[in-house]
């Protein structure tokens, strides 16, 4: 079973066009297995990433790098898939 | 759970739980409800349909969640709405009107190999389960799939992409399946499909800005559901067109059944509202679906009393 430890999911505040621009092209580097839950479209709509752990520090990197606004949404993603899975056992039990 | 009355609204569930669900539902409600199976998914598991209907020879609504397996809420919510039909239906005069006229079509795992993999191996996963030949990636996004301007920007030949297209448009026996039914059925009137996450309700089209011809009656609809909708917990959503609300969107599923005249075809997309995403928590699926149902109700009463 994949499980995702230390993955985080950022929630990104792009100010312009040119800072989506930049989270496009943050979206073609396949080696860094970013999987966007809220694609980078127009700088009204939030853009949400899930950042495998291995790759947290580049990402953040180029974020302050770019002076790209971020705040994590969720800190460790398999911290919450274990909650919603010990939520499904307590009630199978019961 | 013995009867839908016990079983358990305020959890996720694994897809045996819920089709053992679909058949207690049937048993329980041999006048009103019935199980149709559309097809089979590429691992054989079987497409199963919820029909809810009080008549012969009804026009039909249709309604569909978890096209995309890692959105479970969505389908959490089909199981509440099911529950919700056979029990308000005598009750309240709106649904039992819409009843009276239309039939209720509800297919609740409508991607159950993407579905059990995210159960068992894989949470994130989205797209379907059929390998790609030439490629060591997986599955194809069932909503780009579609014969609607399939192919075109807004969605990627890339196999190992999310938003793969597949080789060619219902190339998925999961949206080969829908396609057949709604042609054989043939007259089907309204057309929702439910996604999550981003609290929004959107109508065609996604692959071109052509406005829809009847863009202003469906403007004027999801205003009014959104408005319904966000009566109950100030759930903010944003509506509109697919291509002007988020972006281009080629081979989708909406698009396609309105090129087939299904004038109000609709796509939700659900909470979460901005902490969690694909992983909301469980304790938010029946506000979730009670909010969504009061859409869903404004969508079906305009069908119905605007027949066409």
């Amino acid at each position: 079973k994949r499980t995702f430890e230390g993955d985080q999911v950022l929630q990104i505040t792009a100010k312009n066009e040119a800072q989506i621009s930049l989270l496009k092209e943050l979206s073609e580097q396949e080696h860094l297995g970013l999987d966007f839950w809220r694609e980078p479209i127009h700088q009204s709509l939030p853009v949400d990433v899930r950042v495998p752990f291995n790759s947290l520090q580049a990402v953040r990197a180029f974020l302050r790098y770019n002076k790209i606004h971020y705040n994590v949404m969720i800190k460790d993603v398999q911290d919450l898939m274990d909650a919603e899975q010990r939520q499904m056992v307590k009630y199978r039990t019961f | 759970a013995k009867s839908t009355d016990d079983f358990i609204y305020t959890t996720y569930h694994d897809l045996n739980t819920i089709n053992s669900f679909i058949d207690m539902i049937v048993a329980e409600n041999p006048n009103m409800v019935s199980k149709i199976v559309i097809g089979q998914s590429y691992e054989n598991r079987p497409l199963n349909v919820l029909k809810f209907s009080t008549g012969a020879s009804r026009p039909g609504i249709w309604i569909d969640t978890g096209i995309h397996s890692r959105e479970w809420v969505t389908l959490a919510s089909g199981i509440w709405f099911a529950k919700k039909i056979v029990t308000d239906y005598g009750r309240d005069p709106i649904l039992t009107d819409i009843l009276n006229n239309y039939d209720i079509f509800l297919e609740i795992a409508t991607n159950p190999d993407g579905y059990e993999y995210t159960h068992t191996r894989d949470r994130m996963w989205r797209k379907t389960r059929k390998p790609n030949p030439g490629s060591s990636c997986v599955g194809v996004d069932p909503n780009r799939n579609w014969d609607a301007g399939f192919g075109g920007a807004g969605s990627s030949s890339s196999p190992c992409s999310e938003t793969y297209r597949g080789p060619s448009a219902h190339s998925e026996s999961e949206v080969k399946a829908i396609v057949d039914f709604v042609k054989s059925h043939g007259n089907i009137k309204a057309f929702v499909s439910i996604h999550s996450y981003s609290q929004m309700l959107l109508y065609p089209y996604g692959y071109t800005s052509t406005p829809a011809k009847d863009q202003a009656e469906l403007h004027e609809v999801v205003t009014k559901a959104v408005s319904a909708l966000q009566s109950l917990y100030n759930t903010r959503y944003r509506y509109g067109s697919i291509i002007t609300t988020i972006y281009q969107a080629s081979g989708g599923t909406i698009d396609w059944t309105y090129n087939q005249g299904i004038k109000h075809s609709y796509t939700f997309e659900l909470r979460d509202t901005g902490f969690y995403g694909f992983l909301l928590p469980a304790e938010q699926i029946v506000p979730t679906a009670e909010e969504t149902w009061l859409a869903l109700m404004a969508i079906m009463e305009h069908t119905k009393n605007n027949p066409y």
